[in-house]
């Protein structure tokens, strides 16, 4: 039978930084077609098809409701698979191979992790579950 | 077939347009 795709709004103008991405313009409709936990989504619209910022796109339908986990404050504890430098202040700066534990688990692939005294945001492609919670 | 998604991290939204998060 026929598959249903999820229709979001887009909420502000992207300019495509690679190939496979889609340019946004600001109040298009786009058709979800799968949903990466790293934040990017492959779309398509109209005749386009691929990558779009999830943080760029509202659901259509219900725009109230609320797709994301609740925050996990216990923490998961996940390993850095790659170094990240903070550009904006609620991010937070890890070196390869640290251990943190992930709190939030954000749609727009920008998860919430703790390490040590200090919480920020971190591209979630670049964390690998270790498939354990911290012991409390 | 589904081109593999890009390999750096997306974009932060727009600081305007941040959902609220409490």
């Amino acid at each position: 039978g026929p598959i249903m795709l999820e229709t979001y709004r887009v909420i502000a103008d992207y300019s495509k930084t690679s190939k496979y991405e889609l340019n946004l313009k600001a109040g298009d409709l786009v058709d979800i077609v799968e949903k990466s936990s790293n934040g990017w989504w492959f779309c398509q619209c109209e005749t386009q098809r691929g990558w779009a910022p999830a943080s760029y796109l509202e659901p259509l339908d219900q725009p109230e409701e609320s797709e994301e986990e609740e925050p996990n404050y216990a923490g998961e504890l996940y390993k850095t698979t790659k170094a990240y430098k903070a550009v904006e202040e609620d991010e937070i700066s890890l070196e390869v191979g640290e251990i943190v534990e992930v709190i939030h688990k954000l749609l727009d692939g920008w998860w919430v992790v703790r390490k040590g005294e200090e919480t920020g945001h971190y591209p979630s492609m670049f964390l690998w579950s270790t498939g354990e919670r911290k012991e409390v | 077939s589904i081109k593999q998604p890009p390999q750096n991290p997306p974009p932060r939204p727009p600081p305007e347009m941040r959902r609220k998060r409490t």
